[in-house]
């Protein structure tokens, strides 16, 4: 006569070092993985690029601000450059901001017209605070009587540009190449 | 290039390379988001613009941008084996966008004028020597501008240079343009270093031989023709 077979338990408790060993891994890996959406969304700090638009009332279109590197449009350029770099040196958002960069003048019915880039360093998660700051900063410092700079109230707000397309923009202009003379080491 | 150096990522970032079937043939020079400007011998065996192909920065292989090729017009008074009227614009088939790394030279207006003395660069792809090999990686040389009555004494051209020509190296040789740097720029710094393309690589006698500079298609005289092609 056979004997019946037992039925034995194909699985079997885990011993409690195993145990231990698995939670500290996915402990581990948790905390990785934290640390790390951490890291990014806290300390990586991306660029954003934000158009606007200014009035000049008390400068008169000249043609030459459409040819390309004309004296009178790198010089107004550079007064603007100027004129914003000092507005956002001496604001909170001092530490984001990096330049601006005038893209083009257009002639309007208040005297002159400018298209700028302004770009910044910040992680994404500061978005929408730094935009509605830099909008303020921008609105409260033209606002005053001083700045030969004015705020086009058509377009009242900063507009977020795609970086790819605020590159194109930036690199629009020609003949930017190797800086010449070389410098000697 | 002879006698040149290697040249850095942001250095000439209009330089294009013209090629076929993956191969380097000629350079060209960005002057719009749409156009190149080249030399017309450049398409004497291969006038097909599906045949060709413009890459852009340093490196031939792993170019940063690649387009495909519209259209090609051709200088309509050019001849192939004759150096007259060596020049042709190519419209790309999509524009580029501009980068720190690819984006155009400027074009001179055609009253622009450029001394014998002045220093100049010549870039591109070609040979480093007569019959010699081919680089990889984009390559520059400073060259100087000669006057044509220098290029065109007996001992040098002989008359062949014309008043659509700019001659530019040295007497000496060594420094040069060579095969395969057909098409590619010749450009000059103005006022904070902005570069304005003066001539396009076209032919000589030899690379860096003594008493044979390069001869260029001089971009001021075409300016009109430039401006009726591609509107620029």
């Amino acid at each position: 006569l056979e004997k019946p077979g037992t039925l034995q338990r194909r699985t079997h408790s885990l011993k409690p070092w195993m145990i231990f060993l698995i939670t500290t891994a996915i402990v581990l890996a948790l905390a990785i993985i934290v640390g790390l959406l951490v890291y990014f969304l806290e300390y990586e700090q991306t660029i954003h690029y934000y158009q606007a638009s200014l009035q000049m009332p008390s400068i008169d279109y000249n043609p030459d601000f459409s040819v390309e590197h004309s004296k009178i449009k790198t010089d107004l350029k550079q007064k603007i450059n100027n004129e914003i770099d000092k507005i956002f040196q001496r604001s909170s958002l001092h530490h984001h901001y990096i330049q601006s960069h005038v893209v083009n003048f257009r002639p309007n019915n208040h005297g002159l017209k400018a298209n700028i880039l302004l770009r910044f360093k910040f992680t994404s998660n500061n978005a929408n605070t730094i935009k509605r700051q830099a909008n303020e900063i921008v609105h409260n410092n033209l606002k005053s009587s001083e700045s030969f700079l004015k705020i086009d109230t058509s377009l009242p707000y900063l507009t977020e540009v795609n970086g790819t397309q605020a590159e194109h923009v930036l690199n629009s202009c020609c003949g930017l190449g190797m800086e010449y003379p070389p410098m000697e080491r | 290039v002879t006698h040149g150096q290697i040249a850095s990522q942001a250095a000439w970032p209009w330089q294009a390379s013209l090629q076929m079937d993956g191969t380097h043939f000629c350079g060209a020079s960005l002057i719009s988001a749409t156009w190149l400007l080249t030399a017309a011998h450049c398409f004497d065996n291969q006038k097909n613009p599906k045949m060709w192909m413009a890459s852009f920065g340093t490196t031939l292989r792993a170019p940063l941008v690649r387009r495909k090729v519209q259209s090609i017009i051709v200088h309509e008074n050019y001849a192939p084996h004759k150096h007259e009227d060596d020049i042709a614009v190519v419209k790309l088939a999509t524009p580029v966008l501009f980068s720190e790394n690819v984006h155009r030279v400027c074009l001179p207006n055609a009253t622009f004028e450029v001394l014998p003395k002045s220093k100049v660069f010549v870039t591109g792809w070609g040979a480093l020597k007569a019959s010699g090999p081919f680089p990889n990686t984009l390559r520059q040389v400073e060259v100087e501008v000669l006057s044509s009555d220098v290029c065109n004494r007996v001992y040098v051209y002989g008359g062949a240079v014309s008043s659509g020509m700019i001659c530019a190296g040295f007497l000496a040789g060594e420094r040069d343009a060579c095969e395969g740097d057909s098409g590619g720029p010749l450009v000059i710094a103005q006022d904070q270093n902005i570069w304005y393309l003066i001539g396009i690589v076209s032919w000589g006698i030899g690379c860096g031989k003594e008493n044979k500079p390069g001869l260029y298609t001089k971009v001021t005289h075409y300016r009109d023709w430039i401006k009726s092609k591609a509107n620029i």
